[in-house]
């Protein structure tokens, strides 16, 4: 009764396409598809819809049922560092999850640490304004740990208790920046004593395999706690973060789905499921 | 590379006298997991290898000792040929000003290319005319502005009340007046699947008809890249692309699908963050980097 379902390869070869058109990883979508091959034999599904429940466990195999939490600090600041490759959506999201946190009651503080593209201060200055938050700005210029380092000061004195620390969009393959990067992360571990409590990487969802390169060498320089993944309002599904949270273990904690200031939500495992097989 | 994979494949077809179909197989696997890897569109994967199991079966080289070289070999004239054989220049008008128009996805490079452009136009003793049509992103007026002041080069503004179409009229006219001979239209990125923004895109080309709207790719676009240029190029039109972020490490096989769809030629490829990092594309080298 459940032949059509075990061995119906047309099954399988649908779901490797959905999977691979949303830029999961061959090696990853191989291996699900084995692991729900394992499952059909010991359950024994009778039907498509029950083959696929099977599927969305393997799934939450890989990204858990439950959204992975910020972390916050037990001694205020609070500091968030975010970093990622060019023009994924750090600034954008820096404003829109300083939003978030105040209607949560926090007092964020915005760090334009990106001194080096045209406009990124004045980019994050006004999305302070929209915010009301206050943001700490060096020149144009200026080295990006030295703002860091600023802004852990102004933070304990003027009582904020979550910094959030805009950097410049780098490639991982530029060792400079990355040393750039690694050195704005030893200043905020010298000034609170401890690692930045959220390393986030910024993805943009269009994203294809480079995405596994991007999480694999920034986690070198910085330890990342969890992927934003953006610009899931388009088509593209950011499926590498599939193969990212299989290979590194690091989960998504937040989505961009918009450039508006309330376009940011946590990230639903189980709903991120769902409209993956749609 | 491909080559020491197909290395591996092919070892077992070496002692036989005929091949099955299973025995090319694996070879085509190696080539399909590489181009996928690459960001290839999972649907041209299919084709292309399909083309090159014909060629390599044509040309009777799968039991030759040199096979996994001669097989790349093949894949690499193929991948040459999809990307577009030679490189292409850039035409002007006889009537100036020139007008090229950017398009593309949010964040993929449009406002620092069109300030490379301007770089490279004026080593080229064109006088450009940057336009500020972004009237939504928080200061890209600022970063056009900016951009403009580092390659030395006028940038038309309106701030950010006036519509985007009004705004490149009014630069095309102002070029015209102060002889300008090339317009250099920055507009806002946008969905593709965003219909009000797309047809804002489509009425500021109506409005202004520039010889040349260029589509503006990251190269680290995965298969999604079919979709935004299929609707770019149905919405818009575009006359060429130009590939960003190639001095990173992401193979860059999504420029076969925009080649696909869009049936036009790579104009330039961005190869950094600042103004002088505009190169001419060359397919025999982007062949080179999607096969890895
Ligand atoms: N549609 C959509 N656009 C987004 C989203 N997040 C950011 N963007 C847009 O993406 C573009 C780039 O955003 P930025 O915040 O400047 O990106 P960035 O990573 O800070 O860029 P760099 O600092 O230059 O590396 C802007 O046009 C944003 O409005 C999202 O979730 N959805
Ligand atoms: N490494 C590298 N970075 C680039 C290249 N081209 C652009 N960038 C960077 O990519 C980021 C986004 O560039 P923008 O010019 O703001 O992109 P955009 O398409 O105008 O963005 P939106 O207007 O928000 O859609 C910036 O950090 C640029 O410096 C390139 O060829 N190489
Ligand atoms: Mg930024
Ligand atoms: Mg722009």
């Amino acid at each position: 009764v459940f032949t059509t379902v075990t061995l119906d390869e047309d099954f399988i070869a649908e779901l490797e396409e959905t999977l691979v058109l949303s830029d999961v990883a061959m090696a990853t979508t191989e291996k699900l598809i084995e692991s729900l091959r394992q499952q059909v034999k010991k359950e024994r599904p009778e039907t498509i819809e029950q083959a696929k429940a099977l599927f969305k466990r393997e799934m939450a195999r890989v990204l858990g049922t439950e959204p992975a939490p910020l972390q916050f600090s037990p001694q205020p600041p609070t500091v968030w560092l975010i970093l990622g490759v060019n023009g994924t959506g750090k600034t954008t999201s820096i404003g829109k999850l300083a939003n978030l946190m105040k209607q949560q009651g926090y007092r964020p503080l915005l760090v334009a640490a990106d001194t080096f593209r045209a406009a990124a201060i004045e980019q994050l200055q006004i999305w302070g304004q929209r915010v009301d938050a206050p943001v700490i700005a060096h020149r144009p210029g200026a080295d990006p740990a030295a703002v860091v380092f600023d802004a852990v000061r102004a933070a304990r004195s003027r009582g904020h208790d979550l910094v959030l620390v805009d950097t410049a969009g780098r490639l991982h393959t530029k060792h400079n920046l990355m040393a750039e990067l690694e050195k704005v992360s030893r200043v905020v571990e010298r000034e609170t004593g401890r690692q930045p409590d959220e390393s986030l990487l910024v993805l943009d969802a269009t994203t294809g395999q480079n995405g596994l390169a991007q999480a694999s060498a920034f986690t070198q320089s910085v330890p990342l706690t969890g992927i934003i993944l953006t610009k899931l309002d388009g088509t593209a599904k950011g499926g590498i973060v599939i193969t990212i949270a299989d290979q590194l273990h690091l989960p998504v904690k937040l989505v961009g789905t918009g450039e508006k200031i309330g376009d940011l939500a946590v990230f639903d495992p189980q709903e991120y499921v769902e409209a993956l097989m749609e | 590379g491909l080559s020491a994979k197909l290395q591996n494949a092919f070892a077992k077809l070496r002692g036989k006298v005929t091949l099955k179909e299973e025995d090319v197989d694996a070879a085509m696997r190696e080539i399909r997991l590489a181009l996928l890897e690459a960001d290839v569109n999972f649907k041209v994967v299919r084709e292309f290898v399909a083309q090159v199991r014909e060629k390599a079966i044509g040309a009777d080289v799968l039991k030759n000792l040199n096979a996994p070289q001669m097989v790349v070999k093949i894949v690499h004239e193929e991948l040459v040929k999809l990307l577009g054989g030679e490189p292409v220049k850039m035409k002007f008008s006889s009537h100036p000003p020139t007008i090229i128009m950017m398009v593309g996805l949010q964040g993929t490079g449009k406002t620092t290319t069109c300030g490379k452009l301007a770089t490279w136009l004026k080593s080229e003793r064109k006088k450009p005319l940057l336009v500020a049509t972004d009237v939504y992103r928080p200061a890209a007026v600022d970063q056009l502005k900016r951009v403009g002041e580092q390659a030395n080069v006028p940038v038309f503004e309106m701030g950010t009340n006036v519509s985007p179409v009004e705004i490149a009229k009014q630069a095309v006219n102002h070029a015209r007046q102060r002889g300008l001979d090339v317009v250099i239209i920055d507009t806002a990125g946008r969905l593709h699947i965003d219909e009000q923004m797309m047809r804002e895109a489509a009425a500021i080309k109506a409005a202004v008809q520039p010889h040349e709207t260029l589509l503006v790719v990251d190269a680290m676009t995965g298969q999604d890249a079919v979709n935004a240029a299929t609707e770019f190029h149905n919405a818009v039109g575009v006359d060429g692309i130009i590939l960003t972020k190639l001095d990173g490490d992401a193979r860059g096989g999504a420029i076969l699908s925009v080649r696909q769809v869009t049936g036009k030629p790579v104009k330039f490829v961005g190869i950094g963050e600042k103004l002088d990092a505009l190169e001419p594309f060359y397919p025999d080298r982007m062949a080179g980097r999607i096969l890895g």
